[in-house]
Order: C-alpha cells, then structure tokens, then sequence
C-alpha cells in the first residue's frame, strides 16, 4: 500500500 | 502588551474548535499584524496555520512580539463560559505567564473574567514555500465533510482526482469501494453552493480520510473551502473568515 508522506520532508524548518 | 478585542466570541470559539484535536499544545504569535498560529500534529503528518488579522479586532493593540503559549483544551473550557454574542478582551503582557480574557455583554451588563496559565512550548516553524498550484476546487464545506464522512466508512484513503469537468473523490477498502463525483457547476442563486475547480494541469493524489475528516471540524467557519493541490506536495485546505484563516496542510501518501 502506500506509506503516509511526513510534512516535514515537504516543508523545511525555517 | 497584547490587548485584542473580537466583536463576537464565537468566531474564537469556533477557530479553536476547529485545531484543538489536531495541535493541543501550541504558540499563538500576536505582532502587529495580529495573531497567528503554526503548529503540526503528533505525528508531523499535517500542519495546521490559522491567522486572525488585526483589522478584526477592535482595538487591537500589540507592539512587539508576544508568543503565547496555549493548552486548547484550557482555552477550550475558559470559552465555554462566553456566550456567542459576547465581546471578547484578550489582554497579556510582554513576557506574559497567563493570558487574561474578559468576556462582556452589553445588553446585561455582564463582564466576566478569567486568566489561563501560559505553557512554554517549543515549536518548529517551517516555511511553507509560495506554491503554484494545479488544481484549486471551491466546494461547499457542507459538501466536503459528507464526502470524507461516507468515504471514512469504507477506507482508510481516499484519492482525490481533479480535471477540468470536476473532482473524483475515490476509495476502496475491505468491503469494496465508492467515488463521489462533483461536477464543475454555477449555482446562480446560492454561488456558495457551486463547485468551482481552476485548473492548468490534472492531478490525482492519495491522502488519509482521518486527517480530512478532522480538518472538516473547521467547517463551521466558512460557507466554502478551497482543496489545492500539486502532484509531489501536501494538500492545502483552506476555510477563509472575514478577517482570516485556517489553513490545514496533509502530506500526501506516497506509492512504495
């Protein structure tokens, strides 16, 4: 199945 | 020091409503341009960025920076002692260690007050690019939170599929499978119930139906929300106010 993304590899940290 | 008057405490009662099962713990950043929030979940599947701009208060006075930070279930409770129609004075000082509400309703003359205790929270801000998006569908919010309600029955997915006739929202699960199709259409009378989808390239992407269904606790703001996505990046959805927003970001779910 597909795995659930992490928001953090999409969105930096600032 | 922050001072932060709001006409009507349901519009606070109503944005919290809408994050605190999402971001129990989070900074509230008050500055000038008023008081904003960004803040993920546990798991840093979503992120949640909410803004109350200053023009909807009034007064709203607040010269420098204030990070306060808020256990929302304690708001929770301090707001269930406002009514509706009352104003609402968020008062705190500079290095503030409590944050001081007065709820006032002028046809009775009631003035109540209550002071939450403040947490020191460390959170992570994450910059959230500017993104073109592929596809932008208005729907109504009534809309949307039936169609993550049913699909939720079915599976733990739903796949979200926009072209220029419309969107396809899809799932299958143990005991079989169901899409729900809206149609691009004008609705002349009542054009908060038309289904709207800007469009420059198609798009199907995968995300988790809890998270949906828990962002849809927002749907009480706005008559409408906007689903914007791009191949690769985290679906925004976002519930627009007179002065604001919740947004919720979801990182999609990526094929092994």
């Amino acid at each position: 199945g597909a795995q659930q993304g992490n928001i953090m590899s999409f969105f930096g940290k600032k | 020091m922050l001072e932060a008057r709001i006409e009507q405490a349901s519009v606070l009662k109503r944005v919290i409503e809408a994050i605190k099962d999402l971001v129990p713990d989070c900074n509230f950043d008050c500055n000038d341009t008023g008081i904003a929030l960004q803040a993920m979940d546990n798991s840093h599947v979503a992120l949640v960025a909410m803004l109350l701009r200053a023009d909807g208060f009034s007064p709203y006075r607040c010269d420098r920076n204030i990070a306060l930070g808020i256990n929302l279930n304690s708001l929770t409770k301090v707001l269930r002692c406002a009514q509706n129609e009352d104003m609402i004075t968020l008062k705190a000082d500079d290095a503030p260690d409590s944050l001081n509400l007065v709820f006032e309703n002028t046809e009775n003359e009631r003035i109540s007050e209550y002071d939450i205790k403040l947490m020191d929270i460390d959170q992570e801000h994450l910059g959230i690019p500017d993104t073109e998006y592929s596809a932008s569908i208005t729907l109504p919010t009534a809309e949307f939170q039936r169609i993550c309600r049913d699909l939720s029955q079915l599976s733990e997915s739903v796949a979200i599929e926009a072209t220029k006739e419309g969107v396809k929202f899809s799932c299958s699960g143990d005991i079989g499978n169901g899409s729900v199709t809206l149609r691009t259409h004008q609705n002349v009378d009542k054009p908060e119930l038309s289904t709207k989808v800007d469009l420059t390239e198609p798009v199907n992407l995968t995300f988790s139906l809890k998270y949906l269904v828990n962002f849809c606790k927002a749907s009480s703001l706005s008559q409408t929300v906007t689903l914007s996505l791009s191949n690769e990046v985290p679906l925004l959805v976002e519930y627009k106010m007179d002065n604001g927003y919740v947004r919720f970001y979801l990182a999609p779910k990526i094929d092994e």
